[in-house]
């Protein structure tokens, strides 16, 4: 009966020029934390299931990660949230995609798993149904952070300069037909 | 996006993410993370697997299932899929991320082809460990 966990908070690390060594402090200790959370809930003889969602609970809550509280803007300046929870011994599968203002997606996708006879829910209706089964919400001040407000105007200004209306991935070819544009191109970008 | 995949005392992989997505993002676009598969998976017989990065790549080389598969298949190690997977088959369709991923016997991968991914874990053996780049 051994236990382990792992974590990840995205691919997309910060431009060498921001990476301050305060802030990797932060995220060293977020993920700390986040693994600490887990590991505690697995070795009281928690379940797999019980560990997760208190793992990332712990990293929606956090606005250093992608998640939740600390979720980029999409276009129209809202944020927007999926989340999946898959149990390895049964193959049985929770996910919601697009839903708003709930505190902690990976509580709404476990719901689903135990909760519904679907899988994936999406959208305003998979919010009501979260509704119902008393499922926490936010407004949206609560997932306001500067630094992915700066990121969504930057994307906009990328997409203005280049003339491309929407384009979250740019290839070299267009990257270097637009000088200044390229010199904001971030590639970790693309991952928020 | 935030992942975590975890071994239970019963032997139970487990893996969850969660993600807002894309900077910018419109027209409903959503990405591997809620995809079977794609972004996420596990099965205790082989791995569990949680995935970030580029979602459309991921989605169409079903990424997390994938590594299952050659594990499943071709017997391979965890580390091995994993790398194979992410390092071979993603990077040179063009697609950049990373997973961690984690088998039945608490043996971890955590690949990426990116510059850094925020990682950590703590193994069997009870050590801890994070990482960025």
């Amino acid at each position: 009966g051994r236990v382990a966990i792992a974590v990840h908070g995205g691919a997309g690390t910060m431009k060498p020029s921001r990476a301050t060594p305060e802030l990797e402090r932060a995220y060293r200790e977020a993920l700390t934390v986040a693994l600490k959370t887990g590991y505690a809930v697995l070795e009281s003889g928690g379940s797999g299931l019980d560990a997760a969602v208190a793992t990332i609970r712990v990293m929606e809550d956090s606005p250093l990660f992608n998640a939740a509280r600390g979720a980029v803007f999409n276009s129209s300046g809202g944020n927007e949230f999926d989340a999946i929870i898959m149990d390895g011994d049964t193959l049985d599968a929770g996910a919601v995609a697009a839903i708003k203002g709930v505190r902690n997606p990976i509580e709404l996708a476990r719901l689903v798993l135990e909760r519904s006879p679907h899988v994936l829910l999406v959208g305003e209706s998979a919010q009501e149904w979260g509704r119902e089964q008393g499922i926490e919400f936010q407004d949206p001040e609560y997932f306001y952070t500067e630094r992915r407000w700066k990121s969504l105007e930057a994307a906009r200004e990328r997409a203005r300069q280049s003339g491309i209306e929407f384009d979250p991935f740019p290839t070299q070819e267009n990257k270097t037909q637009d000088k200044e544009a390229a010199k904001d191109f971030d590639p970790s970008g693309r991952f928020g | 996006t935030v992942g975590v995949v975890v071994l239970d005392r019963s032997g139970r992989l487990t893996a969850a993410t969660s993600t807002g997505g894309l900077t910018n993002k419109r027209w409903g676009r959503v990405g591997d993370t809620p995809i079977i598969g794609a972004g996420t998976y596990a099965d205790s017989r082989t791995c569990a697997v949680s995935g970030t990065g580029h979602g459309e790549y991921f989605m169409r080389y079903m990424v997390a299932y994938d590594i299952c598969a050659e594990m499943k298949y071709q017997g391979r190690s965890i580390q091995v899929a994993a790398e194979s997977v992410v390092m071979d088959k993603l990077k040179s369709a063009g697609g950049n991320g990373g997973v961690i991923a984690m088998d039945a016997q608490g043996n971890i991968a955590m690949v990426f082809n990116t510059p850094g991914m925020y990682r950590g874990y703590i193994d069997i053996e009870g050590k801890l460990f994070t990482g960025i780049y």
